[in-house]
């Protein structure tokens, strides 16, 4: 998977 | 998470501030268009997963009014006359290139979420914006012209950060997470600003003391 994690802060 | 929250407004803030002030003296006189150049950078980097997944409205609304708000920074202070005619160029002249672009990379390959492509550009994006008050840091050195740069803008920067910080610490209680890149990186912008927030005072009460 090529998105690990999501960033949700900003 | 209350405190993330406050620090998002916060940061929406600062923009506003700094956009009523230009607008309000008509001039840009002692900001750096550097540091703005740089937030911009910034938020292109790390907001690129606009286009990878979707967290919420919320989410995308506050990434996109971030961009544009910083867009229309530039635009005042580069394009729009009578703005951008009291830019002083002379004076934003710290070397952005060499030490904030590759410090901020040598950072993000020593602290890193993830090698992937997309981590490292995030990871980057985090130091980026630690070290993007240099150029304004010193531009208020050199010309100790702090009649754009309220204390509220400088306020509002500053703190957010320090609510990302205790969101953290608020996060970490709940969950045991910790995100190493996030919290060095903003310990490392709050540190800076705080540095910034000294020599603002300090130019704030010469300018008043010159008056007197």
């Amino acid at each position: 998977q090529y998105v690990k994690k999501m960033h949700d802060e900003l | 998470n209350p405190f993330r929250y406050i620090a998002d407004f916060l940061h929406l803030v600062s923009f506003l501030i700094l956009i009523l002030k230009i607008r309000k003296t008509r001039n840009c006189l002692g900001l750096s268009f550097r540091t703005q150049e740089i937030y911009l950078a910034v938020f292109c980097v790390r907001y690129i997963d606009l286009f990878m997944y979707f967290v919420s409205v919320y989410n995308t609304s506050m990434k996109l009014l971030y961009i544009s708000s910083t867009v229309f920074i530039i635009y005042l202070m580069k394009f729009k006359k009578p703005y951008c005619l009291s830019y002083d160029s002379a004076s934003d002249d710290f070397p952005h290139y060499k030490f904030i672009y590759t410090g901020a990379a040598v950072l993000a390959l020593l602290v890193h979420t993830d090698l992937a492509p997309f981590e490292l550009g995030w990871s980057y994006s985090i130091w980026l914006e630690a070290l993007a008050i240099i150029p304004q840091l010193h531009m208020l050195q050199k010309i100790k012209d702090v009649e754009n740069i309220t204390s509220n803008y400088v306020g509002a920067l500053g703190v957010y950060r320090f609510f990302y910080i205790v969101s953290w610490i608020y996060k970490y209680s709940l969950t045991g997470d910790v995100c190493w890149t996030s919290l060095l990186g903003g310990i490392v912008q709050t540190i800076l600003y705080a540095d910034f927030l000294y020599y603002y005072i300090i130019s704030l009460k010469s300018g008043k003391g010159m008056s007197l």
